[in-house]
């Protein structure tokens, strides 16, 4: 066993474990990873946390946050948060300021909203760069199967096929730049 | 993404995520990081655990929950990450994730399957002179 506190966090996104690290030596285990997590929003850690990165195909980016009390069991998370850059905060907020467990969407947000959050684009020159250069490669790649026209080599609007015919056997660009 | 276990001095543990996801992934998705026991899990004098990686696969899974259901069943940290993602291997040869683990005595690791090197994560302990990353092979 090795001697506590303890800060682990994936990949080398360090100022987020010095964040949390620093909030453990006063504040609550929660608070601690409220802070770190934070950190990387603020800082955009490799661009998969945070504001201006991973944006979706119509270009706009979104944020899944989670926080969990393992003490209690007490859970608060938000998925496809839009225009509110503190995911991490807003999913403390959903544990804190009520008895649900996952919100989702522009009701997300309005929640979030109304918890005092404020609401604003998270869109960046980078990630406006980065839906552009999409587009202009004819939405490759993407996440569409058994879709007319085809997704391997056009972009959408897409319709269902008639029939499903595959189940796309590609590799996915998951990597230590575009991952959940 | 952004996985955390935190374990505070009193040996109380909580787990967060927080990511942006996929680039380009079709509007409306929500990965795993939101998913309890998917994206993170604790429990009390058990161990937490965060994922990363496909989370599209990794949710049909919840790894997170499995690697912790192994620490309380005994495995260490390192043992129940690896067999937490052993499922997903098996499903999805192709599967690229990692997984990080740590019970709340303060013993950690991590495993990972397909990211072509070893996988990076961040530690802070008093054991550690500062934060301190370390590279896990890939299984």
């Amino acid at each position: 066993a090795g001697p506590l506190p303890l800060v682990i966090n994936t990949w080398p996104f360090t100022n987020a474990t010095l964040k949390a690290w620093s909030e453990i030596q006063t504040g609550s285990y929660l608070d601690a990873l409220v802070a770190g997590c934070s950190e990387c929003e603020s800082q955009q850690c490799d661009g998969t946390v945070g504001y201006g990165g991973s944006p979706d195909e119509i270009g706009e980016t979104t944020l899944d946050a989670m926080i969990m009390d393992g003490e209690t069991h007490d859970v608060g998370s938000v998925g496809d948060l839009r225009r509110v850059k503190n995911a991490i905060g807003v999913a403390r907020a959903v544990m804190d300021y009520t008895q649900q467990t996952l919100l989702v969407g522009e009701s997300a947000k309005d929640f979030a909203v109304e918890m005092g959050f404020k609401e604003e684009s998270l869109t960046t020159n980078r990630s406006a760069e980065i839906h552009s250069s999409w587009l202009q490669n004819k939405c490759q790649p993407n996440y569409r199967q058994n879709v007319s026209p085809d997704p391997t080599k056009s972009c959408g609007p897409y319709k269902p096929s008639s029939k499903l015919f595959t189940h796309r056997d590609f590799v996915k660009p998951i990597h230590r730049w575009n991952h959940d | 993404t952004i996985g955390m276990v935190v374990v505070d001095k009193d040996g109380k543990i909580g787990s967060g995520t927080s990511t942006n996801g996929l680039s380009h992934k079709v509007p409306g998705r929500v990965g795993d990081s939101p998913i309890v026991g998917a994206g993170s899990y604790a429990s009390g004098g058990v161990g937490g655990a965060a994922a990363t990686g496909d989370g599209d696969i990794m949710m049909r899974f919840l790894p997170s929950f499995n690697a912790v259901m192994m620490m309380a069943n005994g495995d260490t940290p390192q043992k129940a990450a690896e067999k937490s993602i052993m499922p997903i291997i098996k499903a999805y040869p192709k599967f690229v994730g990692a997984v990080i683990a740590a019970n709340t005595k303060g013993t950690y690791g991590a495993a990972c399957h397909g990211l072509g090197s070893p996988f990076k994560f961040s530690v802070r302990s008093p054991d550690t002179p500062t934060v301190t990353v370390i590279e896990q092979p890939c299984i």
